[in-house]
């Protein structure tokens, strides 16, 4: 149900914020 | 004689003492230098100097130098404080010390409202939060009409811009973030808590120095 999603949770998916991935030898 | 200056070690230039930086952030002085490892990884991935350029960021975060993102692109900028165009020892350190598990909420909610003030105006505009939006739709390969992208963005802006003057301030991020906590989630990196663990070889590397 897309309508009722917040904006910044569904931003906060992005592969761009998901810093972990950085520790990942 | 040689001993003397065998201990010299390379360090990038903008390397900090480990003492200095465990002291202004929630890690110890072993995560530092732990850090330090993951650090000459990531800024020697392409350009061998010391200190991690954007190519080598994203490299890092999409194991492609050539991929753009909206929000890649608003972290690195965030971590480079110098605004130089590099991220140096002591900028990541810092940053990445805002993703530690035991980092103060206000200091995430911050950064997390100054990574969606995409043009730096002091508020989140109801263009950026579409700009955002739109992103990671792209990102995603998901298509949503202008119309739910529309209604998506509305009804966030309703419920966080309580002021009702179109922008969200940081009082209003502030107020909302605490009614939805799951927002700045992706302020938190649990691994930053066994960074040790991550990366050994830091100790290698201090057992190379103490012995001289």
């Amino acid at each position: 149900r897309p309508v009722t999603m917040n904006a910044f949770e569904l931003i906060s998916t992005s592969q761009g914020l998901n810093l972990s991935t950085l520790f990942e030898k | 004689m040689g001993c003397v200056y065998s201990k010299k070690v390379r360090r990038s230039p903008g390397y900090e003492e480990p003492a200095l930086l465990a002291s202004e952030t929630p890690f110890t002085v072993s995560e530092v230098e732990a850090l330090y490892e993951l650090f000459k990884k990531l800024s020697s991935s392409i350009i061998n100097d010391g200190l991690i350029h954007k190519e080598e960021f994203q490299l890092a975060l999409f194991k492609n130098s050539n991929r753009r993102n909206l929000f890649a692109d608003r972290v690195f900028d965030l971590f480079d404080v110098k605004r130089n165009g590099v991220i140096e020892f002591g900028e990541f350190v810092r940053s990445l010390g805002i993703f530690h598990p035991n980092a103060p909420i206000a200091d995430k909610v911050a950064f997390a409202f100054k990574l969606y003030d995409l043009r730096q105006t002091g508020y989140i505009e109801r263009e950026e939060l579409k700009e955002m939006v739109l992103a990671l739709l792209n990102e995603s390969d998901l298509t949503l009409s202008e119309d739910v992208v529309e209604t998506i963005v509305n009804k966030t802006f309703n419920e966080a811009d309580s002021n009702g003057d179109g922008r969200i301030d940081p009082e209003e991020w502030k107020e909302f973030v605490s009614r939805n906590p799951s927002l700045i989630k992706n302020m938190t990196l649990p691994y930053l808590k066994d960074i040790t663990i991550a990366f050994p070889s830091f100790v290698l590397n201090s057992e190379v120095e103490d012995a001289d």
